[in-house]
């Protein structure tokens, strides 16, 4: 695994996420529950703790935009980058964009898994960076894994621990 | 020289620059006998994925390069 420059954390374990609009290729609750879902990826192996809000500015904004979005990183339309997210820091720091040209989906193989996606972008925005280790689901390459049944790998788990340390059980 | 735009080598010099931090080097200049730096990327981003580091652009590492990826650059500055 490996970190941002500067070991890039949130100050607190308490990080407030809020998801500005949706992609039209999934029904709204479902997209709610896989952007959950993919939270507790993390939540579950280290003290953190998501809060949902639907007004104001929270430390991790998601949304669905294609090409210019809004950032100096333009999304490249079908295939090739799918997402990206910002290191954890005030303002853009934490964002989560997706790129609206991919078509996500939630129980298939085909098109790109969001939960897949969106768990992986999740870990840049608490603090990870790429890892070299092909197994591990911060490795940049997409590859699916069910959903239903992900364990988060090793070398992801080690990476979070190494910043906010191992769950209060 | 710079890359004819559209040609396997165009796409990977973006690929590194966008991901690797390879700088523009269209401006550098053409009687320097160094290993070029995108030479030396290509070998970064192959070490990285494990390729075999060769600094030359083949299937395998163009293969990886046309995978659907994370925007995040690979390396930091």
């Amino acid at each position: 695994y490996s970190t941002f420059p500067g070991n890039l954390k949130w100050p607190n374990n308490n990080v407030t996420y809020r998801i500005e609009n949706y992609t039209p290729d999934l029904p709204r609750s479902e997209v709610d529950q896989v952007i959950k879902d993919a939270l507790d990826v993390w939540a579950k192996v280290s003290p953190l703790r998501f809060i949902r809000i639907n007004s104001g500015v929270a430390d991790i904004m998601i949304s669905f935009g294609r090409r210019e979005h809004g950032d100096a990183y333009p999304f490249d339309g079908p295939d090739g980058t799918l997402a990206h997210a910002f290191a954890p820091s005030a303002g853009l720091g934490g964002d989560t964009h997706f790129d609206e040209d991919e078509t996500f989906t939630s129980h298939t193989t085909a098109g790109y898994n969001l939960f897949n996606v969106a768990a992986h972008e999740f870990g840049h925005a608490l603090g990870l960076s790429h890892s070299t280790d092909p197994g591990a689901l911060m490795y940049p390459i997409y590859s699916y894994r069910d959903p239903s049944t992900f364990v988060l790998p090793f070398d992801d788990m080690k990476g979070i621990q190494s910043l906010y340390g191992v769950k209060n059980t | 020289a710079p890359l004819p735009p559209g040609s396997n080598a165009s796409f990977a010099e973006d690929y590194l620059e966008k991901f690797f931090d390879l700088k523009n080097t269209n401006t550098s200049s053409s009687n320097n006998r160094r290993v070029s730096p995108f030479n030396l990327k290509l070998r970064e981003m192959q070490q990285f994925f494990r390729l075999e580091e060769t600094g030359v652009l083949d299937e395998k590492t163009l293969e990886v390069m046309n995978k659907p990826r994370c925007g995040i650059p690979d390396m930091a500055e």
